[in-house]
């Protein structure tokens, strides 16, 4: 099922376990990177797990941010009433060296103004600027243009996170993705949930691309409507990572005589 | 290893298929090892059900994943694959219904692969397409292109999808593997995925099998 957006009370979290200390320490500090002091988020409460293997560690932690009274209003990321973020970071810890894999953060039961966008196909301004809200916190360069429409998508993004051109031109690529694909969904929340995913998602395609030695192009795919947690959930295959299946015989080299 | 191979024009492939909403890659990477096995052994290519694999392997977990190891296992236990056409693929566990007197290949055994690129590329090229399993990150977006993503991102330790190689060879200097995938030909390269080779690039090395027909 979607994971969808919690509030911060919707379960106790206890004190944190020692071992995620660390990986939450560093995550912070990611995401904090760039700013004054004063005006940095401080971690509230982290939980989570790890997985271990061989060469390193992979931790999903869930953490709850509180950001700096905010009194510039044109700068201001969250509503002045609204501080406390939720996040969800994946680090990998290889050979002791950490690595900031996955980082989504949103506001905790914000609600927001509208952004200009028009009311069609059921997505209403306040979800669509609740996106942006959690755009506009991601903090990776973006790369030269590689995928035109991914690219001019950001580079509109990067204007600003309220530019009414944006917003357009992000419910234009939603609506072809909706087309091309024959997506239909039952209802107008679902729609504007999978708008907010479908607008992260080509955020993280952008990282993905920026981030590749070869010659791979990423943008929108027949999955960019799907939360990480959902596409690995439906379609990938957790077992390979155990690896406990039957051993088999070592085939001989061709060639070896 | 020659300079490039690829079994697709050799008649050694069939079409993509599509896995649906379901984590059955496992069952679809190695249906396609053996058709290319049977392929080269008896020279007539066949579509292989993969829906026997999810009904009546009961070593691995159908569309909650799998393990090529596992599922090599059970085919040569049952007595052979059925076709796609006798026994097609429904996208979700269902009652085993296995007909012995349907089945129209069966494997002699499985071998593991050499971790070595080059000795895989050799291996491939001579005896037929291989099932790998990889580190799936960022095929979510994966539009077309070699992907090469940097190894922190894709590390070999975290494999979870399952796949075919069916060929390889360099574009513009830069060389790949061309993979078959599961997700249907609307998706990647009309349903393929090209990964780096020699890299190690998201563990495509570590899990390299085939099943032995004779």
């Amino acid at each position: 099922a979607p994971a969808k957006p919690r509030g911060a009370g919707d379960e106790a979290w206890g004190p944190p376990s020692p071992a995620l200390l660390e990986p939450a320490r560093f995550a912070l500090e990611m995401y904090n990177r760039g700013r004054a002091p004063g005006t940095q988020a401080v971690l509230r409460a982290v939980r989570g797990r790890v997985r271990q293997a061989d060469q390193g560690s992979l931790y999903s932690l869930e953490a709850s941010l509180e950001e700096p009274p905010c009194n510039d209003p044109t700068v201001c990321q969250l509503p002045v009433s609204k501080k406390t973020l939720l996040c969800s970071f994946e680090i990998l810890d290889e050979l002791g060296k950490h690595m900031l894999l996955r980082r989504d953060c949103g506001p905790v039961d914000t609600k927001v103004t509208g952004a200009g966008i028009p009311k069609d196909a059921g997505i209403t301004p306040s979800h669509f600027t609740r996106s942006l809200v959690l755009i506009s916190s991601l903090s990776l360069p973006y790369p030269d243009e590689k995928n035109d429409t991914l690219s001019s998508v950001i580079s509109l993004l990067n204007k600003g996170p309220l530019s009414k051109d944006f917003s357009m031109k992000m419910l234009s690529v939603f609506k072809d993705f909706l087309t091309t694909y024959n997506r239909t969904y039952e209802s107008k929340e679902e729609t504007q949930w999978r708008l907010s995913i479908f607008i992260n998602n080509m955020v993280r395609a952008q990282k993905i691309q920026a981030l590749d030695q070869g010659t791979a192009h990423y943008g929108v795919t027949k999955f960019s409507d799907l939360t990480e947690e959902e596409f690995r959930t439906i379609y990938l295959n957790p077992l390979l990572r155990e690896d406990l299946g039957k051993k088999m015989r070592v085939a001989k080299p061709v060639g070896d005589p | 290893a020659p300079p490039e191979w690829d079994w697709r024009n050799k008649g050694a492939v069939t079409n993509v298929k599509n896995q649906g909403m379901c984590g059955s890659c496992w069952a679809f990477s190695v249906t396609g090892n053996v058709e290319g096995q049977w392929f080269l052994n008896h020279g007539t290519l066949l579509s292989l059900s993969e829906q026997e694999l999810l009904d009546c392997d009961k070593m691995d977990k159908a569309c909650l994943g799998g393990l090529p190891s596992n599922a090599y296992s059970a085919i040569k236990n049952l007595g052979g694959l059925e076709t796609e056409e006798d026994y097609s693929y429904q996208g979700q566990m269902q009652a085993c219904n296995f007909s012995a007197e349907k089945a129209k290949v069966y494997i002699n055994d499985s071998v593991e692969l050499s971790r070595n690129e080059q000795k895989l590329a050799a291996w491939l090229a001579k005896k037929g397409p291989i099932s790998v399993a990889i580190n799936a990150f960022g095929m979510q977006f994966y539009r077309h292109g070699i992907s090469r993503p940097l190894r922190p991102l894709c590390t070999p330790w975290l494999i979870d999808h399952a796949v075919l190689i069916v060929g390889y060879g360099n574009r513009s200097d830069i060389p790949f593997w061309a993979i078959k995938n599961s997700w249907g030909t609307d998706w990647g390269e009309q349903g393929y995925y090209y990964l780096h080779r020699g890299s190690g690039a998201c563990g495509v090395n570590t899990m390299a099998s085939s099943a032995v027909v004779e």
